[in-house]
């Protein structure tokens, strides 16, 4: 499952992962 | 401070118009007249919002470069750059399931491919932007709806609970913290109540 949906928001979301 | 981000991106993500769905080959899915009308629409909408726009990035398949080709008259000046990785596809198994629609085996490929651009379009501004921008994705409603979903940290399994009309405009604003803001979905109000479709 990708991203966090857990409700809290996750401030480094384009952060975690190299982009394409 | 030299790595923070300082400008805000504006992202419109444009579902393409109407088109003909009867054939199976995507170079004769062309739009239909009333697509083409959506089009102009949707042109004319955005050149009335009195941006200037940095660019219009599109899915390579018919529709959307069809939908491309007359907002961009609208839009003199303004570079276009396609892409494979926004064409439409099954992004994730929606929840609640859909029992006429199982494309299982898609969700591999498919799945990847928009999640990568997500990731690769969907981001707060480089640290080297110094403006704000304002940037146009011609592309798909699965693909829209899986956007908007991760890029405001919902579940992305519920992309189908959310319907986008042809040539709707949906605008998300990254801000350089990070946060994003939904600011439209899906709106075609800009468009006569008998030109609206959703094919």
């Amino acid at each position: 499952r990708p991203g966090p949906t857990s409700g809290v928001w996750d401030s480094n979301w384009d952060k975690r992962e190299p982009r394409s | 401070d030299n790595l923070r981000a300082k400008a805000t991106r504006h992202i419109f993500l444009i579902r393409h118009s109407q088109y003909n769905s009867e054939s199976s080959l995507d170079k004769d899915r062309t739009l239909t007249e009333l697509g083409r009308e959506q089009a102009e629409l949707t042109g004319c909408r955005l050149a009335s919002l009195g941006v200037k726009f940095d660019k219009i990035v599109h899915s390579s398949m018919t529709r959307a470069i069809e939908t491309t080709d007359i907002i961009s008259k609208h839009l003199p000046g303004v570079n276009r750059i396609s892409t494979d990785l926004l064409r439409e596809g099954a992004p994730i198994e929606p929840d609640p399931p859909v029992s006429d629609w199982k494309p299982e085996a898609r969700y591999y490929e498919d799945g990847a491919r928009i999640e990568a651009a997500f990731r690769n379009f969907i981001h707060r501004a480089d640290a080297k932007q110094e403006e704000d921008s304002y940037e146009i994705f011609v592309c798909h409603a699965n693909v829209i709806r899986y956007i908007v979903c991760r890029a405001l940290q919902f579940p992305p399994e519920g992309w189908l609970r959310m319907s986008l009309n042809n040539g709707s405009i949906t605008h998300l604003v990254i801000r350089p913290s990070g946060r994003v803001a939904l600011r439209t979905l899906g709106d075609s109000g800009f468009m006569p109540p008998d030109k609206i479709t959703r094919t």
